[in-house]
């Protein structure tokens, strides 16, 4: 379990995700 | 591009090769080291895709070795512990997530008590690699890896860590949504003098993305429900929100070729409404018209014929579907939707349209008409009295008026079309006149007999462009 | 010069007692008996003569515990902070080979041992055959650490920060005190960027600190670099971070050791742009060792 161990992360938008990079 | 590559492939082979033998020795930590070497020159950012292509299957054809081997010793019960925490060491994060693949792989086959929680794992932590080629690559070799592993059994008890569909479908929309963003970004890399180039690239990457969702279609136990709940939603939704024209025409074609027309035709609504949302640059026309003419297709091959049964609709297709209806209304919408839809493309739909009509529904003139007045309707929405004859919408417009005439070879019949004769109207003189010929011709050559005067008053009021 | 001796210094069980790896001077490694804080340090001092037959005169044998601190700038003064003494036995002269029994109770080590750049701290157990004219002795090494319990409260650590118009992220490890076995669990969220950034790494940092005042020594040395990121995100990525410390040479903190130096540890998260331009924000972490099972 430890070396699958994770922090929940906060889900990217879609618009983010897609986004051109700044 | 050759030089590279081949001083990458030495270093490959020469890696590969310490690395079998120390795995014939048992030795296996420095065999890790010497994958983790060969595994490192896949972080090269100097190839093409092409060349990193070839370098790629190169190595991961001898990380096989590799992975047979663990599977031999942990079948032998010599399981190396903590061997997925080990291979994490590696510093360098492109080796790393390969080996993690790799040994996660291992840990799986062995044991499906992990299966859930590393696939999760796995499918998350290759987060680490942004770069789009070296994160598609490497996400491309997860999906080969667990090609055969995805728990493929109903949700039912869903704390099953060995894990159920639902976990696999996760699994792999996850793994689509992240690949499909790093293709996308790929058209920001580099100079925009280099986008053609660049474009060329991304076309040779699409199978890469497009595996996602044969991986989805392999699993039997996607059912309906669940395509229509889970799959299909969770594609279409990156589909439409990446906003890039490439991405969306490649997927959508590979929505309609690698699931079931079961899937498709109990889809309709959801798969055209995003058709309607597409870049204004995807050829949104082929993709109904490629949908359109399969589902004619499905629906006429479950029964041989295009018997009707009594709700109407032809064999195979749900009683419940309203193919034609629901077809119609969509592309309606497409074209009320998409302003710079060119105006043949507009006509090219309704002739799939009545095409479909035709094929499901033989003896509904009704929905041909109904395809006659969405044309006339489209025409007065562009202001597009008189079309010039030799104009591509023109050459479409002609189609579509031929279609009736061909298929019913019943001049009486197209009589009954009550909007067929404003549609005409659209033509210019010389589109009026060859049409008018081509439909005597028709029928004279089925000897048509038109009995009644009305009907020949219809017949000659259609066709006045010849008699006046 | 006459009679010499051998001396050979036995310590009880140390057939079964753990052993620890210490680097020495040489940075070589040594694996030495391992003893904690409180533990009875005993056994049996072995004296054989060189020369069967004669006699040795000496003005009387002690063995001592000693623990000290050595700064290398300034070799002479050793700052020993534990010093015990045994006498053995008196004046007199020896004919034949002996061995002395003896027993330090409870010892305190309240230090761990430390080899680093500029200080060193051990424990040695030092036995002295005090002649007129040339003392005969032999000093014996021996490995200390010390245990914590798990912290009360370990807190994680969760910050945002950034470059004005370039950089902006939000870093997060699980805790702020990681057992020397322990995994770092965390994740880089990213707010903004506006660098064209290659990839990002976390270095553990060790940061030595010897002296005090004016002449204060900073040595930092790189324990690991590890590669968290290879390529650009974009706004709204999360990167995981998974870092298992059980591979890399590490000690506990250690804070104002004896007044003499100091061992901080911090997680250095870098970030590199295309034109190699770093990008840094160190954190320090507390280490602490868990006494194995």
């Amino acid at each position: 379990a430890e070396a699958t161990r994770r922090l929940n992360i906060k889900k990217q938008t879609l618009d983010d995700a897609y986004a051109a990079p700044a | 591009q050759e030089k590279l590559l081949d001083e990458a492939l030495a270093t490959v082979k020469n890696e590969a090769f310490k690395m079998k033998r120390c795995l014939d020795k048992n030795k296996l930590m420095d065999a890790l080291k010497s994958a983790s070497v060969m595994l490192g020159e896949l972080r090269t950012s100097l190839l093409s895709p092409k060349s990193y292509y070839e370098l790629y299957m190169s190595i991961t054809d001898e990380l096989r070795h590799m992975e047979l081997f663990l599977i031999d010793e942990f079948q032998k019960g010599r399981k190396v512990s903590d061997l997925y925490e080990l291979v994490q060491y590696a510093g360098n994060i492109v080796p790393r997530l390969y080996l993690l693949i790799t040994v996660g792989l291992v840990y799986i086959k062995s044991n499906q008590m992990f299966r859930r929680d590393l696939l999760k794992d796995l499918v998350e932590m290759c987060r680490g690699v942004q770069h789009p080629l070296r994160g598609l690559f490497l996400r491309n070799y997860l999906l080969q890896c667990t090609r055969n592993v995805l728990p493929d059994v109903p949700d039912s008890d869903s704390d099953n860590p060995e894990g159920t569909v639902k976990d696999s479908i996760d699994f792999v929309l996850m793994n689509f949504a992240e690949m499909n963003k790093l293709w996308v970004r790929m058209q920001h890399q580099g100079h925009s003098r280099e986008r053609q180039h660049r474009e060329r690239e991304r076309e040779e990457l699409r199978i890469l993305v497009g595996t996602n969702l044969v991986r989805l279609s392999q699993l039997e136990s996607v059912t309906l429900e669940k395509y229509q709940k889970s799959v299909l939603p969770g594609i279409l939704e990156q589909v439409v929100s990446c906003r890039d024209a490439i991405a969306q025409e490649y997927l959508m074609e590979c929505i309609i070729q690698v699931f079931p027309d079961e899937f498709h035709i109990q889809t309709l609504n959801p798969f055209l409404k995003s058709c309607a949302e597409l870049e204004s640059g995807v050829n949104v026309k082929n993709i109904v018209i490629s949908l359109m003419e399969r589902l004619a297709t499905y629906s006429q091959r479950t029964d041989g014929m295009s018997m009707a049964n009594d709700s109407g609709s032809p064999m195979g297709v749900p009683m419940d579907v309203q193919l034609f209806e629901v077809f119609s209304e969509q592309v309606a919408s497409i074209i009320a939707t998409r302003q710079y839809l060119p105006s043949e493309d507009m006509v090219a739909l309704q002739v799939a349209l009545v095409n479909l009509a035709l094929k499901c529904y033989p003896d509904r003139v009704d929905y041909i008409d109904k395809v006659m007045l969405g044309s006339v309707e489209v025409f007065q929405r562009l202001g597009l009295e008189r079309i010039e004859y030799n104009e591509l919408v023109a050459k479409e417009l002609s189609k579509l008026l031929k279609i009736p005439v061909d298929h019913y070879s019943n001049i009486l019949t197209v009589l009954q079309l009550k909007h067929y004769a404003a549609l005409m109207q659209h033509l210019d003189y010389y589109g009026r006149k060859s049409l008018s010929m081509y439909i005597l011709t028709n029928a004279l050559d089925s000897e048509t007999v038109i009995p009644s005067q009305e009907e020949v008053e219809q017949a000659l009021s259609l066709v006045s462009t010849l008699v006046t | 010069f006459g009679q010499s001796a051998e001396i050979d210094i036995y310590l009880d069980g140390q057939e079964s007692r753990k052993t620890a790896e210490v680097k020495m001077e040489d940075n070589k490694k040594e694996r030495l008996l391992l003893y904690y804080d409180g533990e009875t340090v005993s056994g049996k001092v072995n004296i054989s003569l060189k020369k069967a037959g004669s006699k040795l005169e000496h003005q009387g044998i002690k063995i001592e515990f000693i623990g000290q601190i050595e700064l290398f700038y300034d070799r002479g003064n050793h700052h020993e902070f534990t010093s015990l003494v045994k006498e053995l036995a008196r004046p007199g002269e020896m004919i034949a080979n002996t061995s002395y029994p003896f027993e330090f109770s409870c010892v305190e080590k309240p230090y761990e041992v430390y080899t680093g750049v500029n200080v060193k701290l051990r424990y040695f157990l030092k036995v002295t055959v005090v002649r007129r004219l040339q003392d005969i002795y032999k000093e014996l090494d021996i490995a200390v650490h010390t245990l914590s319990s798990y912290p009360d409260i370990n807190n994680s650590i969760k910050m945002e920060v950034g470059i004005e118009d370039c950089l902006h992220i939000e870093f997060e490890y699980n805790k702020s005190k990681y057992h020397l076995k322990d995994v770092i669990i965390g994740k880089i969220y990213f707010l903004l960027v506006r660098i064209k950034i290659k990839h990002m790494e976390i270095a553990i940092i060790k940061r030595e600190t010897t002296g005090s005042g004016q002449n204060i020594y900073h040595e930092n040395d790189t324990i690991a670099k590890y590669e968290i990121m290879d390529g650009a995100p974009v706004r709204g990525e999360s990167i995981p971070i998974r870092v298992f410390l059980a591979g890399y040479e590490l000690t506990p903190t250690m804070r104002d050791i004896n007044k003499k130096f100091s061992v901080k540890y911090f997680l250095n998260l870098v970030l590199m742009d295309t034109e190699d331009r770093r990008y840094f924000k160190q954190q320090e972490i507390t280490l602490w060792r868990k006494g194995e099972k």
